[in-house]
């Protein structure tokens, strides 16, 4: 199954026992998953269970080249979506996409890659 | 040489930054 | 260090921030400083370099100088560009009377500069800035006899 990868994160990330939550407090920075994509279409979900007062999250889709010291969008190499404002964010820059998301709602992330390698 | 540098803070000792949620985000909605 | 930190951080010393004949202002002594003595605690806001490399990209465009920020280890950089104390104003000399060290204390990271032989009243206090070497040069203007030319 995909879980959060325990090589490919910020180094001041925590991962849980269960590699399925992340807990940092040292800046906004970003972990990946253990599985990627390289063609084709591609979609994930997640479910928000928790997302305390004060905190945000920017989810998607980022490449292996994506700055994990920053959230997710900063760089070239990330697409996110913010829970604050539902933002997308790529290259650090913020454009509307939908109202805020928090905890109970479920969210989808599709990519699609061309078929060739 | 507070006037040199007028919103300059003087400080004791280092001081933490807390971050923003926007920190890094050139443009926002 | 902790001894030594606490021993002469409570003897602070005297210093006058005056104009210099390296660059614009700088910090010179008011007291008589003996060698390996603490001069004065480099302190500014810790950040993260990820937070350095955006600040200095916002100083250059808007004109301020990059200089006042310091590497105190992997992942902390003491920003003194906005607030900090008169360390921010030691001129760099490439044959310093000083000499900056990073000392840990309960835990804490601090920058010190301490001074690396004797120095007098009004003289100028100097430290080797160890800037990392960058293709756009900034010219030295310590005029030492051994000078490098430029500060990176």
């Amino acid at each position: 199954g995909v879980l959060l990868a325990l090589h490919d994160r910020a180094p001041q990330l925590r991962v849980a026992e269960d590699r399925l939550a992340a807990t940092g407090d040292r800046g906004y920075c970003m972990l990946r998953a253990t599985h990627g994509v390289q063609r084709g279409a591609w979609y994930w979900e997640a479910s928000v269970e928790e997302l305390p007062e004060g905190a945000a999250a920017r989810l998607g889709w980022g490449r292996r080249y994506a700055n994990l010291q920053a959230p997710l969008g900063y760089d070239k190499f990330g697409y996110s979506w913010r829970s604050r404002k539902g933002t997308r964010f790529h290259e650090s820059r913020g454009k509307h996409y939908s109202a805020g998301y928090g905890e109970g709602d479920t969210l989808g992330f599709l990519i699609v890659l061309p078929a060739a390698a | 040489w507070s006037a040199f540098a007028p919103d300059f803070k003087e400080l004791d000792e280092n001081v933490e930054y807390e971050e923003r949620e926007s920190e890094f985000d050139v443009e926002d909605e | 260090d902790l001894l030594k930190f606490n021993q002469l951080k409570f003897r602070k010393k005297q210093l006058k921030f005056a104009k210099s004949g390296i660059h614009d202002w700088g910090l010179f002594a008011q007291e008589p400083i003996a060698a390996d003595e603490m001069v004065i605690e480099y302190v500014g806001q810790m950040i993260r370099p990820i937070v350095a490399d955006v600040r200095e990209a916002q100083y250059e465009a808007t004109g301020i100088g990059s200089s006042y920020l310091f590497r105190i280890d992997f992942d902390t950089i003491i920003d003194a560009t906005k607030c900090g104390n008169l360390a921010r104003f030691i001129n760099h000399s490439c044959n310093p009377n000083c000499y900056a060290k990073i000392i840990t204390i309960e835990s804490q990271k601090k920058i010190v500069i301490y001074s690396k032989q004797p120095i007098g009243v009004d003289e100028e206090i100097t430290y080797d800035y160890k800037f990392p070497l960058e293709d756009e040069k900034i010219a030295c203007l310590c005029g030492a006899p051994q000078c490098r030319g430029f500060l990176n």
